[in-house]
């Protein structure tokens, strides 16, 4: 789109284009456009090259200014709740996740928290058996916060490493839903001296600006933690995380590039910024 | 909200003259914020602006209309315009059993949407389906069809996740027309409309067993890449019609209007909640208004 062109207001539309198109969204693109404008001016910058560079530069301050570290799990075990709307891909991704944590010699349990969907817990425990790890269940229809309860109490009891729990998928303004979810939150957040526990939305790339909703309820309700983004290897760029993190000041956990086991990456600002570029 | 971005563009113009071309430059980029903010793709929006703009240039300023209410008018219009029909049936004019394939991205609500087809062919019409998963690749795909067919109260053909899809297919529709069924549905796994093995899978099955509709199944949330993903199962496929699932919440749905616009073909239903009863027949006012917000 740069090369061998001048750097001109036509060049900036274009490239705002370019970025609305990767679902940064207006606001963001504008904004974004604007800021490489005047740093370009203040940098003198003439070659068109230079100029992606910029671009790239300012998107990537944009995403590391909410990226830390991750930290060991504060307590045994490590509990990470996972939430998020339907068909994201919370399940699979908790698959890839023990798989992920099993492969740092972690011991993993999981919880099958989604005890409303058909054939979710079979999911879960077809997940458990790829990565050789203890699936706790009841029923469906069971309550969810009691099915997560007993699975905290299990890894307690039993010292596993890591906790990771499913939950049904839900929209965001559905209030009697995310009340269970609140619950939940309570639920692990009273046992033993535990008051910490990841809680980890997971969103689709391929959503569009719905993604500022998500997060916000998510967040409002629940005290999101981190953020996980799936299905980047289609086409979508998912470039709505950029002014999500400027606004909510979540950190990206991983991402998930396709459907089997290992297609789980840790975030890395960088490799996601050249997707773009 | 758009109706008071537009009040404030036009708030010198009340009740005189015509709508100029100066405050139809920046009401239309008022519109074209909306749009966007709605996840309708840049291209999609920039025709629909040109069109627009076309249509609402020199009308004269209602009385009984607020100009800026008058431009919301012209817009949603079109955008109803461009939706196309309600309630467009499922085609069922054939000889039983009618196939119905459903296909889409990983996630967006096929294996539900089927059953909740299933069932209102069932109430309604008094239909009966047989459903079949060719979904060999999601664990506990075929469990779940089961299920939901099972809730629906239809039948559903007992398949194994080691067996080729193309085969399921066949043995589904000779077990269709064992079983005196009305329509086959066929679910399929969701995938990647970029993954051409899986796509080509998709061109083999249609070829098959000739389904009367082909439905790509779209999430409402789904941003600028809606326009790929629907002219790649259409280009592959040619679908005959589309489903947005996920409605019930509050993304715009601007996925709708790109769909619409890259393929021309109609969306017959609306996904409106997670129990086999959320599904509703396209209404094209009703996300018109969605869309603009
Ligand atoms: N291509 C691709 N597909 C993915 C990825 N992650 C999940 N999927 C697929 O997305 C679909 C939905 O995944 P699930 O794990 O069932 O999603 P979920 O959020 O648990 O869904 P619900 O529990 O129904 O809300 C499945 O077909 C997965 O294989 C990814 O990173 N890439
Ligand atoms: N709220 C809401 N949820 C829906 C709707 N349609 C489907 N879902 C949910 O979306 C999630 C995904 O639905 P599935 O039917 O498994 O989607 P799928 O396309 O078959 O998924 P894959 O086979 O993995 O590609 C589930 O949690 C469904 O309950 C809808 O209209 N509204
Ligand atoms: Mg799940
Ligand atoms: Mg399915």
């Amino acid at each position: 789109l740069i090369k061998g062109r001048r750097i001109d207001e036509e060049l900036f539309e274009d490239l705002e284009g370019l970025l609305i198109t990767s679902d940064f969204g207006l606001e963001t693109s504008v904004a974004i456009i604007e800021e490489v404008r005047q740093r370009h001016h203040r940098e003198m910058i003439k070659q068109p090259e230079m100029l992606r560079q910029l671009l790239r530069q300012v998107v990537l301050e944009r995403l590391q200014s909410s990226q830390v570290d991750p930290q060991p799990w504060p307590e045994k075990p490590g509990v990470i709740l996972v939430v998020g709307v339907n068909g994201v891909g919370k399940t699979t991704t908790i698959g890839k996740l023990a798989h992920y944590y099993r492969g740092q010699g972690q011991s993993v349990m999981l919880a099958a928290g989604d005890t409303f969907r058909a054939a979710a817990v079979e999911q879960l425990r077809l997940w458990g058996q790829r990565c050789d790890c203890p699936v706790i269940a009841q029923q469906q229809g069971s309550d969810s916060a009691s099915v997560i309860y007993d699975a905290h109490n299990a890894a307690m009891s039993r010292g596993f490493d890591l906790l990771i729990a499913d939950t049904a998928g839900r929209l965001h303004t559905k209030v009697n839903l995310m009340e269970e979810l609140k619950k939940i939150n309570r639920v692990l957040g009273r046992q033993g001296s535990r008051t910490t526990h990841e809680v980890w939305l997971v969103l689709d790339a391929t959503t569009g600006q719905n993604a500022h909703s998500q997060v916000k309820r998510f967040h409002d309700d629940l005290g999101v933690t981190g953020l996980i983004i799936t299905k980047l290897d289609g086409t979508a760029k998912g470039g709505v995380v950029v002014g999500l993190t400027q606004a909510f000041n979540l950190p990206i956990r991983f991402i998930g590039v396709g459907e089997a086991m290992e297609d789980l990456r840790p975030f890395d600002p960088e490799q996601f910024v050249e997707g773009f570029f | 909200a758009l109706s008071d971005r537009l009040d404030q563009v036009f708030k010198t113009l009340k009740g005189q003259g015509s709508l100029s071309e100066k405050n139809m430059e920046d009401a239309l980029r008022e519109v074209r914020r909306a749009l966007l903010e709605a996840d309708v793709h840049l291209s999609v929006v920039k025709s629909f602006i040109a069109k627009v703009k076309d249509e609402a240039s020199g009308q004269k300023v209602l009385n009984s209309l607020t100009p800026g209410q008058q431009v919301i008018k012209v817009v949603h219009d079109e955008l109803v315009a461009i939706m196309g029909e309600r309630n467009e049936q499922l085609n069922l004019a054939a000889q039983p059993p009618v196939v119905v394939m459903m296909v889409g991205l990983q996630g967006s609500g096929k294996t539900t949407t089927t059953a909740k087809l299933a069932k209102r062919l069932l109430d309604r019409h008094q239909k009966k389906s047989l459903l079949a998963s060719l979904d060999v690749y999601r664990p506990a795909a075929m469990e779940q069809l089961a299920t939901v067919g099972r809730e629906a109260g239809v039948d559903v053909f007992p398949g194994r996740p080691d067996a080729d899809p193309r085969d399921i297919a066949q043995q589904a529709l000779e077990a269709a027309r064992r079983g005196g069924q009305d329509i086959l549905f066929l679910d399929t796994a969701g995938r990647l409309h970029v993954d051409d093995d899986l796509m080509q899978e998709l061109e083999d099955i249609k070829k098959l067993l000739d389904p009367l509709e082909i439905l790509l199944v779209a999430d409402a949330m789904t941003g600028q890449d809606a326009v790929g993903i629907a002219r790649r199962f259409n280009e592959r496929l040619d679908i005959t019609g589309v489903i947005l699932s996920k409605t019930d919440g509050d993304a715009r749905g601007g996925a709708a209007l790109s769909i619409r616009h890259v393929t021309g073909k109609p969306i017959k239903f609306l996904g409106t909640g997670e129990t086999l009863s959320g599904l509703e027949p396209f209404h094209p006012d009703r996300i018109a208004s969605r869309i603009l917000g």
